[in-house]
């Protein structure tokens, strides 16, 4: 309904967006902000552009300024600054409705090490809303999980799962002394 | 209500039954190239009721059963379930609406709530509420849960066998997709929720047109 | 022309798929192929599928089978395998027609330590081919480098060059005692 | 031939004059992410005649002229260089078509030699060879070089003004894109060859369809 969704929108809009909220924790500053935005739509062959405000037919907008930079759209962000931004608009979405599980699937992958950590901490901080899965060959990220598991292809083309501990994990990301605890 | 385990038996490269259990806030996965980590992702959004085989990175959804590999056969049925911790949330007494004249076969018709439990429901409802008048509408009392069953454990399971047949179950008894879905519903549990975020595309929320965003916008709703 | 594309598709087809062909050296075994297709043309309305034997008309349908698998498509391939494929095709096509440089924007995001390691030896085994400008955030593939350029941003929103030796990249990504040779 | 220098001035964040030379088989680049990196693949793939604002990751062109930042005004050009190398590479003659007769302003006619030398070819000319009667076809000798210029050094540069006016340049002498094009012709080297891989499309050739795999493979014939 109507008023729900507006509850909601405002709810994200301010966790994102927020001066507390968690595109400013992401990035240590910067401006960004979730929108409406007029849609083209077709009716009866026409097209017709809906009001932004009538919050049951726009469409939505992210904008995302780093700080110290003013880019005319987040396409121009580097990869590493588009995984940080997708971060903190999944962490509001997250907030104004929590799942009781997360998987993220090496959500890291183009993070360099201090972005890495900050990823880490923000997991980490959002454990009284749920749990959380997470596939990840970083090492700091390894460093945030309360447990870890290890999959292996021992055998050929056949998966098992393996309890690990960090100092367990090589520095060529091999799992040593596996056990099958 | 919380996850605890998810088993997978045949699904993917995951020929053995494993089990991984979630006791800890945030459980990490690691291990080489190609070993099998995404293909537990895979196992969860199929379990919920993924229906398209090319998002589960095959060509039909029999490639989700165990293919075989240099020193096994195939296996002939692919099996995954979800375990959640269901205990009661508060005593607080909620109505909630049965759907008891389902269409299927009434042992299959699981609703909200698993079989067995609409025997259960019905006898609490004739010790405290008139039911309304006609109709199959029955109203039932059952404390608080965060899934709608009245089971401290929930079970989801899904299976595909080789020759194509495809069964859920909830707490070991068949049911539908649709009762996975009213399971679910308003959870922010889902194949395609945005609480799976799949791996290459943590970007999808930013690369989305504005339409879809708001789609996901409107499942947090 | 007919001959020359023949000429240039059995080439790569022998580097990529060949017993001692690039797949092979980064998956330390395995089969993979580069095989003509008939495609689907559509003349006049009508559709026609070509004969895949014609050279000029076919289309290129690539296999991969790591080690003891039997993936049905390239689809099922793992994030990194689906990295290390593309990467010894790549390779292969190099080998046909060398280019004087290369750029190679954080091709190894997806990698692992160990398949980390394999890209960088393969790099350098085709320095006799070409010169390669790698970027990257993994410390093994920086010390296959020989020399490294560090892009800061001391001065917010301006990319400035610095000189950097390996020992000099932090733990944390971010270049230390930097200087503007 | 080789790769000797890149050069780039108000490109994109590269607000100052900045110079990368590549005398080493293999160099790295490395930096935290957003400072710069992957603008720098967009200087190369620019300045090789890249027309799709939409592949340098901007709405229009004029996006990759610096835009300002917190304490510099904007720029009012981009220009970015690549230097090659280009030392004989053995002394036999080749005997190359020139089209003299551009339908541009001659001393911007480039085509595969740069303004000067066309003069300096045409005095070899009537040395040695003798000119086929009529058209406008010359022929002229020169030594085998890897980019059909006769000159050690080729400089490729590309400029755009916030006044939307666009220049190609070819060792400090105009030219069109057209001739950036047959300079690189068969070399391999182009805005979308195959020897420039973007960040996050590694995986673009195996996830291309069979007929834009085609095209690649034709490119390296
Ligand atoms: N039905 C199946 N039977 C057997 N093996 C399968 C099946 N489906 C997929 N696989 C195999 O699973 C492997 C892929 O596993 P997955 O994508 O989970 O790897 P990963 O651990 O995520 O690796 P990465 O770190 O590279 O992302 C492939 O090698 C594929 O061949
Ligand atoms: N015309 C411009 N003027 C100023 N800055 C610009 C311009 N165009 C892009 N930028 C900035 O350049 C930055 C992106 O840089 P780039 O993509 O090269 O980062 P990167 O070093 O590759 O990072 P990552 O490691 O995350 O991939 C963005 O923050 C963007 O705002
Ligand atoms: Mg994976
Ligand atoms: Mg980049």
């Amino acid at each position: 309904s109507r008023e729900r969704f507006g509850e909601v929108f405002e709810t994200i809009r301010e966790e994102f967006g927020g001066p507390n909220g968690m595109f400013r924790k992401l990035f240590g500053g910067g401006r960004a902000e979730v929108r409406l935005m007029p849609l083209v739509k077709e009716i009866d062959g026409q097209k017709v552009v809906t009001d932004e405000t009538d919050l049951l037919e726009s469409g939505i907008e992210v904008i995302a300024k780093p700080p110290g930079k003013e880019p005319r759209s987040i396409s121009q962000l580097s990869g590493g600054e588009k995984s940080m931004t997708a971060v903190a608009l999944l962490m509001s979405i997250f907030k104004s409705k929590p799942s009781c599980f997360c998987v993220l699937d090496e959500v890291d992958a183009a993070l360099d090490e201090a972005n890495t950590e900050r990823f880490g901490s923000v997991v980490r901080a959002f454990t009284s809303f749920s749990h959380f899965i997470v596939i990840t060959h970083h090492k700091r990220t390894m460093q945030q999980c309360d447990r870890l598991y290890g999959v292996t292809m021992q055998e050929r083309g056949v998966s098992k799962r393996v309890s690990v501990r960090f100092d367990q994990v090589g520095a060529d990301g091999q799992i040593q002394n596996q056990s099958n605890a | 209500m919380r996850l605890s385990k998810l088993t997978l038996h045949g699904f993917k490269s995951f020929a053995d039954r494993t089990e991984f259990t979630f006791d800890d806030a945030v459980v990490g996965v690691v291990g080489p190239n190609g070993c099998g980590k995404s293909n537990i992702v895979d196992a969860v959004k199929w379990v919920l009721g993924e229906r398209s085989s090319k998002s589960l990175r095959g060509k039909e959804m029999i490639d989700v059963i165990f293919a075989g590999s240099a020193g096994r056969s195939p296996s002939g049925m692919a099996s995954v379930t979800l375990t959640f911790d269901n205990p009661v949330e508060d005593d607080s007494v909620e109505m909630v609406e049965l759907d008891l004249a389902s269409d299927e076969d009434p042992s299959l018709a699981c609703g909200d709530v698993a079989p067995e439990s609409i025997g259960q429901a019905a006898a609490e409802l004739s010790e405290d509420a008139s039911a309304p008048q006609g109709g199959n509408a029955a109203v039932a009392k059952r404390r608080r849960r965060g899934l709608p069953i009245d089971a401290d454990e929930v079970e989801v399971e899904r299976r595909l066998y080789r020759d194509g047949t495809s069964q859920y179950l909830i707490n070991a008894r068949r049911c539908r997709l649709k009762d996975i879905r009213n399971l679910f519903l308003d959870t922010g549990i889902g194949a395609d929720a945005y609480s799976i975020i799949e791996q290459g595309k943590v970007d999808a929320m930013l690369l989305a047109s504005p339409l879809e965003r708001r789609a996901i916008f409107e499942e947090a709703a």
